[in-house]
Formats: C-alpha cells, sequence, structure tokens
C-alpha cells in the first residue's frame, strides 16, 4: 500500500 | 507509531535543541553552516503544508510546527542575533547546486504531478542532502567542537532510525514509500564516515579532527 497523502510522518 | 519511529522522532528534537543551546549559551554560531540550516528551513516549510489541509494527529501536528519553527529560529539567531560569529569564510558550499537539482528530480520521480505532492518530494530530495553544507564546513577548517559532533550525530540517527522503522513497517504494516526510503538511505550513507570518526574519537574524548 502506497499512500500519496495523508502523510503520517514527519 | 513503532519504537524505532519515536527513536527517530526524539533524535531528531535533540539534535535541534543541542544546536539550539549550543548558539544560545556560547552567543556563538561558530563551526555551525549557515547553508545547511537555510536548506532545513526550506525542508520544513516545503513538507509540512500539510499542516493546514490534513490533521493526523496532535502528536503529528505538535512536532512539525517545532521543526518549523525551530528551523527559522536556528536561521535567524545565524543571519540576526549572532550574525558576528557566523563562520562565512568557511561556509562556501553552493546551495543552489543541491537545491535545482533536487527540485527537478522532484519535477521527474514523484508519486503524484501536484503542488503539494511535488512540494513534499522536493523536501525528501533536499533533506538527503541538506547536511553537505555543514559536512564541507568541517572539513574545510578540519575540526569540529564536541557539541557539534553531537548534534551531527543526532542529527544522524534520526534518519538512520527512520530507516529501521521503514523496515518494520514494511513487514508489520505492509507500508512503504520508495521515495522516503531511497533519500532515507542516501542520507544515512552521507553520514557514515562522519559516524565512524565519531565512534573512534569523539565517544573516546578526543576532538573531532580531520586527518591533515
Amino acid at each position: 500500500k502506497l499512500d500519496v497523502q495523508p502523510k503520517d510522518e514527519l | 507509531m513503532n519504537i524505532f519511529r519515536l527513536l527517530g522522532d526524539l533524535s531528531h528534537l535533540l539534535a535541534i535543541i543541542i544546536l539550539l543551546l549550543k548558539i544560545w549559551n556560547t552567543r556563538s554560531c561558530a563551526g555551525i553552516s549557515g547553508k545547511s540550516q537555510i536548506l532545513f528551513a526550506i525542508v520544513y516549510t516545503t513538507r509540512y503544508l500539510d499542516l493546514i489541509t490534513t490533521y493526523i494527529s496532535a502528536y503529528n501536528t505538535f512536532m512539525k510546527i517545532i521543526f518549523i519553527a525551530t528551523s527559522y529560529a536556528t536561521v535567524f539567531l545565524m543571519y540576526v542575533k549572532f550574525k558576528a560569529t557566523y563562520d562565512h569564510n568557511h561556509d562556501t558550499f553552493r546551495i543552489e547546486f543541491l537545491i535545482l537539482p533536487a527540485f527537478t528530480l522532484a519535477l521527474l520521480i514523484n508519486h503524484e504531478f501536484t503542488l503539494v505532492e511535488v512540494l513534499w518530494t522536493w523536501s525528501i530530495y533536499l533533506e538527503s542532502v541538506a547536511i553537505l553544507p555543514q559536512l564541507f564546513l568541517v572539513s574545510k577548517t578540519g575540526e569540529a567542537e564536541s557539541i557539534t559532533s553531537h548534534y551531527l550525530f543526532a542529527l544522524g540517527s534520526y534518519r538512520g532510525l527512520y530507516l529501521l522503522n521503514w523496515e518494520y513497517r514494511y513487514y508489520a504494516e505492509d507500508h512503504y514509500d520508495l521515495i522516503a526510503i531511497v533519500a532515507g538511505l542516501v542520507q544515512t550513507v552521507l553520514y557514515c564516515d562522519f559516524f565512524y570518526l565519531y565512534i573512534t574519537k569523539v565517544l573516546k574524548g578526543k576532538k573531532l579532527q580531520l586527518p591533515a
């Protein structure tokens, strides 16, 4: 799974 | 949130605190690259634009605000408040040679061709090389104060710990982001030479001094 948005990392 | 990710974030936070305290307590930014700090300010500004559009968690919002605010605070201390102590003669790395290629690469290789996504990708690429002016400054002067070495070690460890976090997430959550992983690898590799010197010299109480 590749999530473009939202980013949960910093 | 896994332990590697948390340790990575804390290491990142520690690096920033060490740097700000060093500058504030000694009233001097000698040995610190303002160019690298400008790059970090660009990195956090472009990466955390989603602060205004997306809510993830209180932790996420808090850390993003801290990273953005402290990066500007550092630039302010170096270029305004303690400008007289800034080592500009040695801080001569041309940052446009990092900013422009990173931006071009972000235009070419990204997950989605939208403004926010391209800016996020740019920030990831730029962060991976943002420490180069600092390492260049250290190599030019041939040495670094211990406190600067601790700062660099904490800052370098942060992405290294993120690599472990990504490996964990790949297996545990079936989640991965190739752009972040490859850039994170590059970023960590750039620190390897420094890590070696830090472990063999600074931790044994010696000053970080490069061989002539």
